[in-house]
């Protein structure tokens, strides 16, 4: 998935 | 990763480490509610199951270790451990949780950014941790008098997504197409749920005063 959609967030 | 956001699980970490300090050093968890110990292990299992398919980077997978095992381990303590479960509050944590379990993940049903089964347990993380902390904050009412670790671990606990919510304005101008509206929304709500604590602690460290909700 796009880097922003991906949830990289705790 | 923006300071913000590092902050934010630097006080999310640390109101963990408040809550494990309070329960092994007094080998007590009054003041502290089960349901929303359970609720955030729920929360926690729910947001991290990409944990082993989707590495983003070794703090990440760390932290998702370290908050997921935490959060059984206490859920474990406060149930099984004798001496700790003597000293929880049952008869005042009586808040019926499993509501707020079906109403999040209901509405991650209808709200969420993809209609595929890891967004909408996802989304149900996000709007289950907005109301995770309600259990918490109606036992501290009841409960009137609270130990200054549990005041501490409340207090931190509500700060960390108040520092989330600056990360989010920060990426929101920093980054070209972020849009994080869900987390967004539901970490306001999430924060304004704390205003009242927040007020009463800080009258307590103003006052240099015990911490008193009005019951």
């Amino acid at each position: 998935a796009e880097e922003s959609e991906r949830h990289d967030e705790l | 990763m923006n300071v913000f956001r590092l902050t934010g699980d630097m006080t999310h970490l640390a109101s963990i480490l408040v809550l494990l300090l309070k329960i092994y050093a007094t080998k007590s968890c009054s003041g502290i509610s089960l349901k929303t110990q359970e609720l955030y292990a729920l929360v926690f299992l729910a947001r991290y199951l990409n944990l082993f398919t989707d590495f983003i980077s070794v703090y990440n997978t760390v932290m998702k270790l370290v908050f997921i095992g935490s959060s059984l381990a206490i859920v474990w303590c406060m149930r099984m451990h004798k001496m700790v479960k003597r000293s929880y509050d049952q008869e005042l944590d009586t808040f019926r949780h499993y509501f707020l379990i079906a109403g999040c993940f209901l509405l991650a049903l209808l709200v969420n950014e993809k209609f595929m089964f890891p967004e909408v347990l996802w989304a149900f993380s996000i709007y289950l941790e907005a109301v995770s902390t309600i259990p918490q904050l109606v036992l501290l009412q009841r409960s009137g008098n609270v130990d200054n670790l549990t005041g501490q671990y409340v207090f931190l606990l509500g700060a960390y997504r108040a520092l989330y919510i600056l990360n989010w304005i920060y990426r929101y101008f920093t980054e070209p197409h972020f849009s994080r509206w869900i987390a967004c929304v539901a970490g306001l709500v999430q924060t304004a749920l704390y205003a009242d604590f927040f007020y009463y602690y800080f009258l307590s460290w103003k006052n240099n005063a015990k911490l008193q909700l009005p019951s």
